[in-house]
């Protein structure tokens, strides 16, 4: 489904050039369930973000379905996120002028969904992550956590293929930690492939293999090979 | 050194009143190092920022060092934070128009130390937390945790009497979280006093004791008792 070669970030700023990624190669199928771990700093952001076509490789191949996308158009991209693509932002990244469940119907704004079961998926999904009740509030009234759950809520109300999660857990009690990684178990039983950048060793568990990131390579990694 | 009485905080949206703090009473010694602990949105954060005079309780009393500052002026609550407070916030709140030196900096404009003396510290600091190499970027150049440590490095580069720090290592991996712990350990070794919010239990036991928060309520603490 989605085969990466070596894949190359450079950030370059007035006098520091920082190597981000450095030679990443690797293979997600149908149904993978991959968690990312690393120390801070060492390229799992960058590295998701190019996974979900929101930044380019300074240099190597993206292959996504059999189709070379590394040079595709804004416009190609954009297709291939909006249908298949659910993304959960390591900052959240909500819309401040909009309440929780206008932040929530973004997550279908692609899904051509009749306004009766837009309205009711987005109900679900609330009480999926617990903020029911914060409906018409908006993003500055909640806590660090309800926002997260706010954010993992938009990403994955549209059914997307391919859920790309940057520390979904981060802001999270342990109880809420593991509603939303018995969430994404769920949602990868039913066939939706995820990847998962995580700081916590428990919950990297639940995904099915354990890719380890080092100063922007491929430190090691348990489970299938990557190539 | 400080005394929450009775502390309650009501938030009025159109059609919600929530209860974020209901009725908290809290004693905090000199060279006490407290975490506190409780579910997503029972109200850790809200609590933090009313020690920090960040935000005014809706009814109750805060005694800080003797003195009634339940209604004191905004002046005076800034003279207080200014010295003796250093605050680790959840969402880190750098300054984006500000390199990361620049945002150390800002942790010492209360401080009255001179240039050389203060461009030492703040070097000092930023090996401290690991991100030497990242003095001249902007906030938005850097990994998530990488920010999270700016935000730690300029609350406590002014040497603070008390450190409030909301989920200090929820973006770090466990070497650096580890790192985070022991600078605190070894400040309140030295005497400063630090309450911490935080999810993770393998850090709160850093702490000389927990406090359970839940709907906001204290639920149950070990260690010395709350009053
Ligand atoms: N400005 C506001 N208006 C309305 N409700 C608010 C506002 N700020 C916070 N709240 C609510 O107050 C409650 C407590 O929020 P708080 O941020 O203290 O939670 P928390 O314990 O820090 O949670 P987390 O672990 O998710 O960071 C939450 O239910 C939140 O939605
Ligand atoms: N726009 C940018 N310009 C310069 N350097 C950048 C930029 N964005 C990221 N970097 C650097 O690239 C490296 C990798 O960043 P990335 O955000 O991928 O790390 P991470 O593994 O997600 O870290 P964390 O666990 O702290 O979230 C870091 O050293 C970071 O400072
Ligand atoms: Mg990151
Ligand atoms: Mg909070």
């Amino acid at each position: 489904m989605i085969h990466l070669q070596h894949i190359r970030k450079l950030y370059q700023t007035s006098d520091v050039e920082t190597v981000a990624l450095d030679n990443i190669s690797l293979r997600i199928n149908q149904g993978d369930f991959v968690a990312i771990m690393g120390p801070s700093g060492c390229g799992k952001s960058t590295f998701l973000n190019i996974l979900g076509m929101l930044d380019n490789p300074t240099s190597g191949k993206y292959i996504f379905d059999g189709k070379d996308i590394s040079n595709a158009s804004e416009a190609t991209l954009l297709e291939i996120r909006k249908v298949k693509l659910g993304f959960i932002f390591q900052s959240f990244n909500l819309i401040d002028e909009l309440t929780v469940e206008e932040n929530l119907e973004l997550g279908l704004i692609y899904n051509h969904v009749g306004r009766q079961d837009r309205k009711a998926r987005v109900r679900t999904m609330m009480e999926r992550v617990g903020i029911s009740h914060r409906g018409r509030h908006f993003p500055h009234q909640l806590s660090g956590g309800q926002q997260q759950r706010v954010a993992i809520g938009r990403a994955l109300v549209g059914n997307p293929l391919l859920v790309l999660a940057d520390e979904p857990t981060g802001n999270l009690d342990s109880a809420h930690g593991h509603e939303v990684m018995s969430m994404l178990r769920e949602l990868n039983n039913a066939g939706t492939s995820i990847v998962m950048v995580t700081h916590s060793g428990e919950h990297a568990q639940w995904a099915k293999r354990t890719i380890q990131l080092l100063d922007g390579r491929v430190a090691g990694n348990d489970g299938e090979a990557t190539d």
